[in-house]
């Protein structure tokens, strides 16, 4: 069902879709961790999405690619500029 | 400062947009930043280019990453002028900068200011009112399996790895709560936004956070 949800076209048993089928086992297993944090009801909740059948390498490779420059702390004087 | 305070209540805010598979997350947060500043301004909320900003601001790697500070560093420097989205549309892949004639209409940024506010999330919500939508790095790894929810747990701030927008906070419930605006689209988070618990810097919220000056 994930596959047909997400459009994904790699076939069943292929090299790719075993591949993608650990990343899936992977991710469900960091759900379960992740939703074990906490459970107040406005609480962040993990599951699921389309990003479930890709490693975090390759995730991170893909979508986390921003760096940041050190930035001074705030000294809370008025800065206009 | 209000309780709770949304810049989407004021319609400055542009839509959730997609960055698709094209590590351009720094560009879409400076380029947000601008287009809500701009409408603050009394001007039209309209959609400038992140194309632009992708292909033109050299100091960053196109699609291969980038630093929000870097661009507006860029775009304060060379006062380039972002032009409409639809004059320079979204390919999500780098490409060769398009110059444009001075006079051509566009938005330039006068300045801009990026601070720490880690331990001070209250002065950041200060500068989120006073200033408009802020420009954000954070540690986004854990957002890989995020549905929706406020994030409070499991988001270390040790390396900052994506770019995003704060768009506005609500502290009026249990767990007070920044709303920040992503760029995977709509069809992640809460309808392609997340909110992140305030205080704690939660996911590195506050460490690198930058107000636009148009």
């Amino acid at each position: 069902s994930f596959r047909e949800h997400f459009h994904r076209m790699y076939e069943v048993n292929g090299e790719e879709f075993n591949r993608r089928h650990l990343n899936f086992q992977n991710a469900t297993k960091r759900h379960a961790y992740l939703n074990s944090l906490s459970t107040a009801p406005q609480s962040a909740k993990y599951g699921i999405n389309r990003f479930s059948d890709l490693s975090q390498k390759e995730f991170r490779g893909l979508y986390l690619r921003a760096s940041a420059d050190r930035a001074p702390l705030f000294s809370g004087l008025k800065t206009e500029g | 400062l209000p309780a709770k305070f949304d810049w989407r209540d004021k319609a400055v805010v542009a839509p959730v947009q997609n960055q698709q598979a094209c590590g351009s997350c720094w560009a879409f947060s400076v380029v947000g930043a601008m287009q809500s500043v701009h409408a603050i301004g009394g001007s039209p909320l309209a959609q400038l280019s992140v194309q632009q900003v992708l292909d033109c601001s050299f100091q960053n790697h196109g699609c291969n990453g980038g630093s929000p500070f870097r661009a507006l560093t860029w775009l304060k420097q060379t006062r380039v002028k972002l032009v409409p989205q639809s004059e320079y549309s979204y390919k999500a892949e780098t490409g060769i900068c398009h110059f444009f004639s001075q006079s051509h209409a566009g938005v330039a940024v006068k300045n801009f200011t990026a601070h720490d506010f880690s331990g001070q999330e209250e002065a950041m919500m200060g500068q989120l009112v006073e200033h408009g939508p802020l420009a954000a790095i954070v540690d986004a790894v854990s957002w890989q399996d995020y549905l929706g929810g406020i994030i409070q747990h499991h988001c270390s701030s040790q390396w900052s790895n994506h770019a995003v927008l704060v768009v506005g906070y609500n502290t009026t419930g249990d767990i007070p709560y920044w709303i920040v605006q992503n760029s995977w689209g709509t069809t992640w988070g809460n309808e392609g936004y997340v909110y992140i618990k305030i205080g704690g810097n939660v996911c590195g919220i506050a460490d690198s956070v930058a107000a636009v000056f148009l």
